[in-house]
Protein backbone atom coordinates (compact mmCIF):
# COMPACT_ATOMS: atom_id res chain seq x y z
CA UNK A 1 0.00 0.00 0.00
CA UNK A 2 2.86 2.31 0.42
CA UNK A 3 4.72 4.58 -1.70
CA UNK A 4 7.88 4.43 -0.17
CA UNK A 5 10.72 3.06 -1.72
CA UNK A 6 11.90 -0.22 -0.50
CA UNK A 7 14.90 0.49 1.12
CA UNK A 8 12.51 2.93 3.19
CA UNK A 9 10.48 0.50 4.46
CA UNK A 10 12.96 -0.74 7.57
CA UNK A 11 12.91 1.93 9.11
CA UNK A 12 10.06 1.66 11.77
CA UNK A 13 11.16 -1.67 12.12
CA UNK A 14 14.75 -0.68 12.92
CA UNK A 15 13.02 2.09 15.12
CA UNK A 16 11.45 -0.31 16.95
CA UNK A 17 13.89 -2.53 17.91
CA UNK A 18 16.02 0.34 19.22
CA UNK A 19 13.34 0.94 21.45
CA UNK A 20 13.13 -2.07 22.63
CA UNK A 21 17.41 -2.51 23.47
CA UNK A 22 16.03 0.75 25.45
CA UNK A 23 13.26 -1.20 27.48
CA UNK A 24 15.97 -4.02 28.39
CA UNK A 25 18.61 -1.41 28.93
CA UNK A 26 16.56 0.50 31.44
CA UNK A 27 13.94 -2.15 32.52
CA UNK A 28 10.54 -0.22 30.73
CA UNK A 29 7.53 -1.64 30.83
CA UNK A 30 4.36 -0.37 29.25
CA UNK A 31 0.78 -1.28 30.43
CA UNK A 32 -1.11 -1.88 26.90
CA UNK A 33 -0.58 -1.53 23.38
CA UNK A 34 -2.08 1.80 23.14
CA UNK A 35 0.59 3.10 25.76
CA UNK A 36 3.73 0.93 24.27
CA UNK A 37 2.52 2.95 20.85
CA UNK A 38 2.67 6.22 22.28
CA UNK A 39 5.86 6.06 24.02
CA UNK A 40 7.27 4.79 20.76
CA UNK A 41 6.20 7.69 19.22
CA UNK A 42 7.14 10.06 22.21
CA UNK A 43 11.21 8.06 21.98
CA UNK A 44 11.36 8.57 17.93
CA UNK A 45 10.21 12.26 18.66
CA UNK A 46 13.18 12.50 21.59
CA UNK A 47 15.68 10.85 19.06
CA UNK A 48 14.70 13.20 16.37
CA UNK A 49 15.28 16.38 19.23
CA UNK A 50 18.60 15.09 20.49
CA UNK A 51 19.83 14.53 16.63
CA UNK A 52 18.93 18.70 16.69
CA UNK A 53 20.63 19.91 19.45
CA UNK A 54 23.68 17.57 18.14
CA UNK A 55 23.55 20.06 15.16
CA UNK A 56 23.04 22.60 17.91
CA UNK A 57 25.39 22.63 20.51
CA UNK A 58 28.75 24.58 20.17
CA UNK A 59 30.73 22.85 22.46
CA UNK A 60 31.34 19.25 22.72
CA UNK A 61 28.48 17.38 23.74
CA UNK A 62 26.76 14.32 22.60
CA UNK A 63 22.88 13.50 22.53
CA UNK A 64 21.23 10.53 21.80
CA UNK A 65 19.45 8.00 23.72
CA UNK A 66 19.12 8.87 27.77
CA UNK A 67 16.91 7.04 30.41
CA UNK A 68 14.41 10.07 29.61
CA UNK A 69 14.11 9.53 25.79
CA UNK A 70 10.80 8.20 26.63
CA UNK A 71 9.09 11.11 28.55
CA UNK A 72 7.55 14.33 26.73
CA UNK A 73 9.24 17.72 28.00
CA UNK A 74 6.44 18.21 30.09
CA UNK A 75 6.43 14.89 31.95
CA UNK A 76 10.57 15.23 32.22
CA UNK A 77 10.33 19.19 33.35
CA UNK A 78 7.48 17.97 36.38
CA UNK A 79 9.30 14.97 37.83
CA UNK A 80 13.01 16.28 37.31
CA UNK A 81 13.04 19.89 38.43
CA UNK A 82 11.89 21.42 41.16
CA UNK A 83 8.76 22.59 39.63
CA UNK A 84 7.94 26.05 41.16
CA UNK A 85 9.21 29.47 39.68
CA UNK A 86 11.02 30.92 42.34
CA UNK A 87 9.49 34.01 43.93
CA UNK A 88 12.21 35.82 45.26
CA UNK A 89 15.13 34.58 47.44
CA UNK A 90 14.55 34.86 51.52
CA UNK A 91 16.11 37.74 53.45
CA UNK A 92 16.79 39.91 50.71
CA UNK A 93 14.70 43.15 51.47
CA UNK A 94 13.34 45.29 48.64
CA UNK A 95 14.64 48.13 47.99
CA UNK A 96 12.98 50.95 49.00
CA UNK A 97 13.62 54.12 46.45
CA UNK A 98 12.78 57.68 47.60
CA UNK A 99 11.39 60.08 44.84
CA UNK A 100 13.54 62.77 46.35
CA UNK A 101 17.75 61.96 45.59
CA UNK A 102 19.63 61.95 48.68
CA UNK A 103 16.74 60.41 50.99
CA UNK A 104 17.59 56.51 51.93
CA UNK B 1 42.12 30.80 40.97
CA UNK B 2 43.89 27.54 40.23
CA UNK B 3 43.53 26.49 36.40
CA UNK B 4 41.48 23.14 37.28
CA UNK B 5 39.96 21.46 40.25
CA UNK B 6 37.82 18.70 40.57
CA UNK B 7 36.94 17.70 44.28
CA UNK B 8 36.18 13.89 43.40
CA UNK B 9 39.61 13.28 43.42
CA UNK B 10 39.70 14.32 47.14
CA UNK B 11 39.25 11.28 49.22
CA UNK B 12 35.71 10.77 51.14
CA UNK B 13 34.40 14.04 49.96
CA UNK B 14 32.21 14.04 47.18
CA UNK B 15 29.40 11.49 48.09
CA UNK B 16 28.45 8.60 45.26
CA UNK B 17 25.72 9.47 42.88
CA UNK B 18 21.64 9.98 44.05
CA UNK B 19 19.18 8.72 42.07
CA UNK B 20 15.91 10.93 42.81
CA UNK B 21 13.56 8.55 40.71
CA UNK B 22 10.06 10.12 40.70
CA UNK B 23 10.87 12.45 43.51
CA UNK B 24 11.42 15.75 42.69
CA UNK B 25 14.11 16.66 45.23
CA UNK B 26 17.05 18.13 43.60
CA UNK B 27 16.68 20.83 45.57
CA UNK B 28 17.48 18.47 48.59
CA UNK B 29 19.74 16.49 47.29
CA UNK B 30 21.77 19.64 46.03
CA UNK B 31 21.86 21.07 49.75
CA UNK B 32 22.76 17.66 51.23
CA UNK B 33 25.74 16.89 48.92
CA UNK B 34 27.12 20.67 49.24
CA UNK B 35 27.29 20.30 53.52
CA UNK B 36 28.51 16.28 53.27
CA UNK B 37 31.24 18.07 51.38
CA UNK B 38 32.33 20.82 53.68
CA UNK B 39 31.98 18.88 56.57
CA UNK B 40 34.05 16.33 55.19
CA UNK B 41 36.62 18.99 54.26
CA UNK B 42 36.69 21.11 57.69
CA UNK B 43 35.77 18.17 60.21
CA UNK B 44 37.82 15.18 57.85
CA UNK B 45 34.93 13.17 58.94
CA UNK B 46 33.17 11.77 56.41
CA UNK B 47 28.71 12.07 56.74
CA UNK B 48 25.95 10.57 55.37
CA UNK B 49 22.81 13.01 55.89
CA UNK B 50 19.56 13.04 55.56
CA UNK B 51 17.66 14.03 52.58
CA UNK B 52 14.53 12.80 53.41
CA UNK B 53 14.51 14.76 56.78
CA UNK B 54 14.18 17.82 54.38
CA UNK B 55 11.51 16.71 52.30
CA UNK B 56 9.35 15.83 55.60
CA UNK B 57 10.33 19.08 57.74
CA UNK B 58 10.78 21.53 54.81
CA UNK B 59 9.23 25.02 55.50
CA UNK B 60 6.91 25.03 52.34
CA UNK B 61 5.90 21.60 53.03
CA UNK B 62 6.23 20.58 49.24
CA UNK B 63 8.80 17.54 49.70
CA UNK B 64 8.78 15.49 46.50
CA UNK B 65 6.48 18.13 44.55
CA UNK B 66 9.73 20.43 44.34
CA UNK B 67 11.12 23.14 46.80
CA UNK B 68 14.75 25.24 46.39
CA UNK B 69 17.86 25.44 47.77
CA UNK B 70 17.36 27.86 49.97
CA UNK B 71 14.41 26.08 51.73
CA UNK B 72 16.37 23.29 52.22
CA UNK B 73 19.26 25.48 54.09
CA UNK B 74 16.65 27.06 56.11
CA UNK B 75 15.37 23.87 57.48
CA UNK B 76 18.35 22.69 59.01
CA UNK B 77 19.04 26.05 60.36
CA UNK B 78 15.29 25.99 62.26
CA UNK B 79 16.39 21.97 62.90
CA UNK B 80 19.85 22.59 64.24
CA UNK B 81 21.10 20.14 61.91
CA UNK B 82 20.34 17.26 60.29
CA UNK B 83 19.81 13.53 61.38
CA UNK B 84 21.83 10.68 59.52
CA UNK B 85 20.92 9.11 56.38
CA UNK B 86 20.73 5.89 58.18
CA UNK B 87 18.47 6.47 61.03
CA UNK B 88 16.42 8.83 58.58
CA UNK B 89 16.76 6.83 55.10
CA UNK B 90 15.44 7.85 52.08
CA UNK B 91 12.01 6.88 50.40
CA UNK B 92 11.32 8.30 47.06
CA UNK B 93 7.96 9.83 48.60
CA UNK B 94 6.81 12.26 50.79
CA UNK B 95 4.31 12.99 53.29
CA UNK B 96 3.22 16.18 55.04
CA UNK B 97 3.14 16.61 58.16
CA UNK B 98 5.46 13.89 59.30
CA UNK B 99 8.45 15.46 60.42
CA UNK B 100 10.74 13.48 62.41
CA UNK B 101 13.36 15.58 63.10
CA UNK B 102 12.89 15.60 66.83
CA UNK B 103 13.25 11.85 67.00
CA UNK B 104 16.60 11.48 65.73
CA UNK B 105 20.24 12.52 66.99
CA UNK B 106 21.88 15.34 64.39
CA UNK B 107 25.17 14.23 63.26
CA UNK B 108 26.15 17.48 61.06
CA UNK B 109 24.88 21.30 61.35
CA UNK B 110 25.58 24.52 59.25
CA UNK B 111 26.31 28.18 60.40
CA UNK B 112 24.99 30.05 57.71
CA UNK B 113 24.48 29.77 54.15
CA UNK B 114 25.14 32.55 51.36
CA UNK B 115 24.66 33.24 47.86
CA UNK B 116 27.68 33.65 45.88
CA UNK B 117 28.48 36.67 43.23
CA UNK B 118 27.17 35.45 39.47
CA UNK B 119 30.83 36.45 38.31
CA UNK B 120 32.32 32.86 36.74
CA UNK B 121 35.75 33.68 37.93
CA UNK B 122 34.83 34.34 41.31
CA UNK B 123 31.98 31.28 41.35
CA UNK B 124 35.56 28.99 40.53
CA UNK B 125 37.55 30.93 42.84
CA UNK B 126 35.56 29.84 45.67
CA UNK B 127 35.12 26.59 44.66
CA UNK B 128 38.92 25.70 44.65
CA UNK B 129 39.06 27.36 47.91
CA UNK B 130 35.95 26.51 49.92
CA UNK B 131 34.72 23.28 48.47
CA UNK B 132 31.54 22.31 46.11
CA UNK B 133 28.68 24.77 45.82
CA UNK B 134 25.01 23.92 44.64
CA UNK B 135 23.66 26.22 41.40
CA UNK B 136 20.61 25.78 39.88
CA UNK B 137 20.52 25.32 36.39
CA UNK B 138 17.83 25.32 33.19
CA UNK B 139 18.30 21.37 32.73
CA UNK B 140 16.29 21.92 28.79
CA UNK B 141 19.17 20.03 27.10
CA UNK B 142 19.78 17.25 29.85
CA UNK B 143 17.15 15.00 29.30
CA UNK B 144 18.79 13.87 25.84
CA UNK B 145 22.69 15.20 26.82
CA UNK B 146 25.14 11.64 26.95
CA UNK B 147 28.52 13.17 27.23
CA UNK B 148 30.53 16.19 26.66
CA UNK B 149 30.76 19.70 27.37
CA UNK B 150 27.37 21.48 26.32
CA UNK B 151 27.51 25.27 24.90
CA UNK B 152 24.56 26.80 24.81
CA UNK B 153 23.16 30.07 23.59
CA UNK B 154 20.26 32.06 25.72
CA UNK B 155 18.57 30.79 22.96
CA UNK B 156 18.84 27.29 23.03
CA UNK B 157 19.11 27.24 27.16
CA UNK B 158 17.02 30.27 28.33
CA UNK B 159 19.57 31.44 31.27
CA UNK B 160 16.41 33.16 32.64
CA UNK B 161 14.16 29.82 33.29
CA UNK B 162 16.09 27.57 36.40
CA UNK B 163 14.68 24.98 37.19
CA UNK B 164 16.87 22.60 38.57
CA UNK B 165 19.63 22.41 41.41
CA UNK B 166 22.74 20.29 40.96
CA UNK B 167 26.39 20.33 43.06
CA UNK B 168 29.42 22.43 41.27
CA UNK B 169 32.36 19.72 42.13
CA UNK B 170 35.02 21.51 39.50
CA UNK B 171 36.09 22.67 36.57
CA UNK B 172 39.09 22.42 33.63
CA UNK B 173 39.35 22.80 30.36
CA UNK B 174 38.58 20.50 27.38
CA UNK B 175 42.26 20.02 25.24
CA UNK B 176 40.31 18.62 22.28
CA UNK B 177 40.01 21.69 19.27
CA UNK B 178 36.29 22.46 19.35
CA UNK B 179 33.96 19.99 17.40
CA UNK B 180 32.06 22.47 15.66
CA UNK B 181 31.57 22.49 11.79
CA UNK B 182 32.93 26.08 11.81
CA UNK B 183 35.48 25.67 13.97
CA UNK B 184 36.31 22.46 11.84
CA UNK B 185 36.42 24.21 8.35
CA UNK B 186 38.94 27.01 9.28
CA UNK B 187 41.83 24.36 9.70
CA UNK B 188 44.52 27.61 10.22
CA UNK B 189 43.18 28.56 13.25
CA UNK B 190 44.84 27.21 16.47
CA UNK B 191 42.92 24.57 18.13
CA UNK B 192 41.18 26.26 21.40
CA UNK B 193 40.79 24.45 24.56
CA UNK B 194 36.65 24.45 25.50
CA UNK B 195 36.46 25.52 29.76
CA UNK B 196 34.19 23.60 31.61
CA UNK B 197 32.25 23.03 34.62
CA UNK B 198 32.24 19.62 36.29
CA UNK B 199 28.50 18.98 37.48
CA UNK B 200 27.16 15.82 39.33
CA UNK B 201 23.48 15.16 39.39
CA UNK B 202 20.94 12.96 40.87
CA UNK B 203 19.34 11.10 38.09
CA UNK B 204 21.64 7.83 38.70
CA UNK B 205 24.61 6.53 37.48
CA UNK B 206 23.12 5.90 33.85
CA UNK B 207 22.65 8.80 32.64
CA UNK B 208 25.45 11.34 31.40
CA UNK B 209 28.99 10.74 32.63
CA UNK B 210 28.62 8.34 35.05
CA UNK B 211 25.73 10.43 36.94
CA UNK B 212 27.92 13.82 36.35
CA UNK B 213 27.61 16.37 32.98
CA UNK B 214 29.75 19.23 31.96
CA UNK B 215 28.53 22.52 31.29
CA UNK B 216 30.90 25.12 29.10
CA UNK B 217 32.47 28.00 31.65
CA UNK B 218 32.20 32.08 30.75
CA UNK B 219 28.79 32.79 28.87
CA UNK B 220 26.46 31.70 31.65
CA UNK B 221 25.37 28.38 29.85
CA UNK B 222 21.73 27.81 31.09
CA UNK B 223 21.81 30.21 33.74
CA UNK B 224 24.59 28.48 36.03
CA UNK B 225 25.53 32.00 37.68
CA UNK B 226 21.55 32.88 38.81
CA UNK B 227 21.57 31.39 42.06
CA UNK B 228 25.08 29.95 43.36
CA UNK B 229 24.46 29.46 47.05
CA UNK B 230 26.32 27.45 49.62
CA UNK B 231 26.08 26.36 53.13
CA UNK B 232 28.99 27.45 55.62
CA UNK B 233 30.03 24.60 57.52
CA UNK B 234 32.51 25.08 60.53
CA UNK B 235 34.28 28.51 61.99
CA UNK B 236 35.34 31.28 59.39
CA UNK B 237 38.44 30.45 58.64
CA UNK B 238 40.72 32.01 55.63
CA UNK B 239 41.70 28.74 54.06
CA UNK B 240 39.81 25.46 54.94
CA UNK B 241 42.50 22.20 55.96
CA UNK B 242 42.08 20.55 52.33
CA UNK B 243 42.74 22.35 49.47
CA UNK B 244 41.13 21.16 45.62
CA UNK B 245 43.08 18.41 43.71
CA UNK B 246 43.60 19.81 40.19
Amino acid sequence: DSLLPKDAVPQPLELKEVFKLFQIQFNRSYSNPAEYTRRLSIFAHNLAQAQWLQQEDLGTAEFGETPFSDLTEEEFGQLYGHQRAPERIPNMAKKIESEKWGQS
Amino acid sequence: VPPTCDWRKATNIISSIRNQGNCACCWAMAAVDNIQALWSINHHQRVDLSVQELLDCNRCGNGCNGGFVWDAYITVLNNSGLASEKDYPFQGHWKPHRCLAKKYKKVAWIQDFTMLSSNEQAIAGYLAAHGPITVTINKKLLQNYQKGVIKATPGSCDPHHVDHSVLLVGYGREKRGMQTGMALSHSRKPRRSTPYWILKNSWGAQWGEKGYFRLYRGNNTCGITKYPLTARVGPLVKKPPISCPP
